[in-house]
């Protein structure tokens, strides 16, 4: 069966499944052991080599498991974790589970332009207003009409001297907001890259050997991204295009890395995301096989009640109109073919002197007649007529 | 009764000259 598509071949709502987008993506980190090498970390050995990389890795499938900052000897002790995601997911959570103790500051940010611009999405310290202005999430998320960035408790230190950042878009976002109905939902849960910032390890503060600070890194493995991704509900399925980018398998003539656009030819009606109650889906233009190109006219469709605004161009076959519908000048329908007939519309192709002009009726095919003749082409002389010699005057009455 | 269609060889084209169509 086929999701896009219900067992009528109806178009319906589709979306791919929930994936890890991270997975296997490459990660940038600002700041990696193991350059210049030392004892537990050496960037050219791959047993000791402790790469971004490892943040995203499948679990279990790489040894060391952890990525390993390079040691922070002192502040700023930022480190940034950036993961392009390849096109834009829809995001249902982030996490990261820390090796080492976590952070007691973290900020957690998505980019919806590849990298040119950030918005935060969240952030986590133990000190709010201290770190980032900002009183601490209450409760029942966000005060105002839609989602917003709050500042959550530090991911706290487990037994086992790790830790978890975990964030989930519901977090920042008011309750009853449904994500087919509210492009503001739309737009807090759309993302291309993921940014994690680092800004204090655990210990810090903490002073050894008489006061000196002690250089102190971060260490995490299995960055998630818990996400679909993003096809408008026109895809069921992302796959890889022929230049090796994740693109939507589009459907519903729908067509773009996520199916945000009609396809060229499937401008009858404005492009739209699909939702649970109605799939949207981009219509063929009615050209009855006479073109293959159209536009959409927003002038026409509110005139035709939403229903229909696509017009035909460079119809073919010698039609005409807004559908390719009926025969362009000099030529009739030809009532024993189908409208769709490649020979639907015949020439007039009036008498050069019998007819008074080169346009027939589009209808019938009657050529307009000079007095005194007859014929659908205007070709004989009409009963009680005669030829003459005088070609603007073909037929005269018979003596 | 069914009448011939017009012979354009009979038509005397000398003050029509440009409204001859081509042949």
């Amino acid at each position: 069966a086929d999701p896009c598509y219900d067992e009528a071949g109806e178009p319906r709502c589709c979306v791919p499944g929930l994936v890890n987008a991270a997975l296997g993506r490459e990660v940038l980190a600002s700041s990696t052991c193991g350059s210049p090498a030392n004892r537990v970390c050496d960037s050219s050995d791959p047993q000791r080599a402790h790469s971004a990389d490892l943040l995203t890795s499948a679990p279990g499938t790489a040894s060391p498991l952890c990525w390993r900052s390079d040691l922070l000897q002192r502040a700023p002790f930022n480190i940034t974790l950036t993961v392009p995601l390849g096109k834009a997911f829809e995001l249902v959570f982030v996490s990261l589970r820390f090796c080492s103790a976590p952070p007691t500051s973290a900020a957690l940010l998505k980019s919806q332009d590849h990298g040119r611009s950030w918005v935060p999405l969240g952030f986590f310290s133990s000190s709010c207003g201290l770190d980032y202005g900002r009183p601490p999430a209450p409760a029942d998320g966000p005060a105002g009409p839609g989602p917003e960035a709050l500042c959550f408790p530090a991911p706290q230190a487990q037994p086992d001297g790790g830790g978890l950042l975990a964030f989930s878009v519901q977090d920042g976002s008011p309750q009853g907001l449904d994500l087919d109905n509210s492009p503001v939902l739309q737009d807090w849960v759309t993302a291309t890259d993921i940014r994690i910032v680092l800004t204090r390890p655990a210990a810090q503060g903490d002073t050894r050997d008489g006061g000196v600070t002690a250089p102190y890194s971060y260490s995490a493995a299995e960055l998630q991204v818990g996400g679909r991704c993003k096809c408008n509900g026109h895809a069921s399925r992302c796959l890889l295009d022929t230049q090796g980018r994740l693109t939507c398998d589009c459907q519903h003539g729908t067509e773009g890395p996520d199916c945000s656009r009609c396809k060229p030819f499937y401008c009858d009606r404005p492009w739209q995301r699909a939702t649970g109650q109605e799939a949207h889906a981009c219509l063929a233009c009615s050209c009855n096989g006479h073109a293959r190109r159209c536009r959409f006219n927003m002038e026409l469709y509110r005139l035709s009640g939403r229903r229909s605004g696509g017009v035909c161009l460079n119809c073919r076959h010698n039609t005409a109109g807004r559908h390719c519908h009926y025969c362009r000048e000099g030529f009739y329908r030809d009532p024993g073919r189908t409208l769709s007939d490649r020979r639907a519309c015949r020439a007039c192709d009036c008498h050069p002197v019998g007819a008074a002009g080169k346009t027939c009726n589009q209808t019938t095919g009657q050529c307009p007649c000079k007095d005194g003749v007859t014929g659908l082409t205007c070709n004989r002389c009409a009963p009680g007529f005669q030829q003459s010699r005088s070609p603007v005057a073909p037929c005269v009455k018979t003596l | 009764e069914v009448m011939p269609t017009l012979d354009m060889a009979l038509f005397d084209w000398t003050d029509y000259e440009d409204l001859k169509p081509e042949v």
